[in-house]
């Protein structure tokens, strides 16, 4: 099954690499943008996740929902992978609460796959593998110790998807219950 | 089986979005280096990727071979991902020929999920996982139009790894057979 490769390919080229480092990312960009103004009151220091069932996905967050506003990136990370010098790395930075989000990327391979008829399945099987991935991924990271509170995984069930603003309430949800 | 799915994923969220461009950014990598020496006289403008079949990676190639040295990274690509505003996508030139080199990230996924009890598989899996990685990713590739003679996938097998020079070797012997 491909969910399981993706949740452990998501783990080990990228958030293994990454979450370690933000606690760090955010220190740095608050003391950058303190000028402009006072950043992160209310936020929460984690990487949001968002995970949705449909594996509906938009490159662009605010496309999405009006509530959700980008506001700058985190500084990059550059790191030397597999023969590529510097690799970069980076995270951006919404403004719903001052939070760092994004999907999750494999999410937009199974959505691709899903329509290419030589990879092997189409869209009833894609929720499927979705949960999937979700489950082994909440798996790898609760055994994980150096990104234990470091994320936020947001799974995203798609029965009030025709309300505009049902991104941000269901990340408001997120941050309110369980910081 | 996860080689399918990795196999996928690096063409759907990777290949496909910089092999069309490739030919660009070597194009203006070489107005810019015009000055410092005539570049890439029978170097090839493909991007060359190692699949080593013991799945046996290191991140800077000058480290696996000495005739291998690093020259400079093409210019970068910027591109919107899944909420990562202006995600980086670089590559890198080395002097064995001028061409971009780097190996399948993949494969690091495969070593590293080797290693993990839970991930599922171990070492003698892998190297089958690794030829099932490369056979996809062959299949996928040549249905691509828009990848088409824009890249060169070169299998590493294990024979002659303890001569020194085994991989500039045979990256000399793709460059000159096949171009
Ligand atoms: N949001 C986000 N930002 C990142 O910088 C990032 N880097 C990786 N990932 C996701 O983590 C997982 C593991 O990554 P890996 O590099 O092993 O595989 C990658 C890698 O083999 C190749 N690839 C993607 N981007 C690059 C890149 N910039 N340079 C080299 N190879 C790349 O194509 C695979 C699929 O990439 P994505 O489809 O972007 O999703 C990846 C993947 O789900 C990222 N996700």
């Amino acid at each position: 099954n491909v969910a399981h490769g993706l949740a452990w390919s998501f783990y080990l080229g990228y958030l293994q690499l990454v979450l370690p480092r933000l606690e760090d990312s955010i220190a740095a960009f608050c003391a950058s943008h303190q000028a402009t103004r006072p950043l992160w009151g209310r936020g929460s220091r984690k990487l949001h996740i968002l995970i949705p069932l449909n594996a509906n996905i938009s490159h662009k967050l605010e496309d999405e929902d009006s509530n959700i506003c980008f506001y700058d990136n985190l500084p990059n990370n550059e790191i030397d992978r597999v023969g590529v010098r510097g690799r970069v790395y980076k995270h951006s930075i919404y403004r719903v609460h001052d939070c760092a989000l994004e999907y999750a990327t494999p999410l937009l391979t199974l959505y691709r796959m899903s329509q290419e008829r030589s990879a092997g399945f189409g869209e009833p099987e894609r929720r499927q593998q979705v949960l999937l991935f979700y489950r082994t991924l909440q798996d790898i990271l609760d055994q994980s110790l150096e990104c234990r509170n470091r994320y936020k995984l947001i799974l995203l069930r798609d029965e009030r998807e025709d309300d505009p603003h049902f991104l941000s309430k269901a990340i408001l949800r997120h941050l309110e219950h369980q910081d």
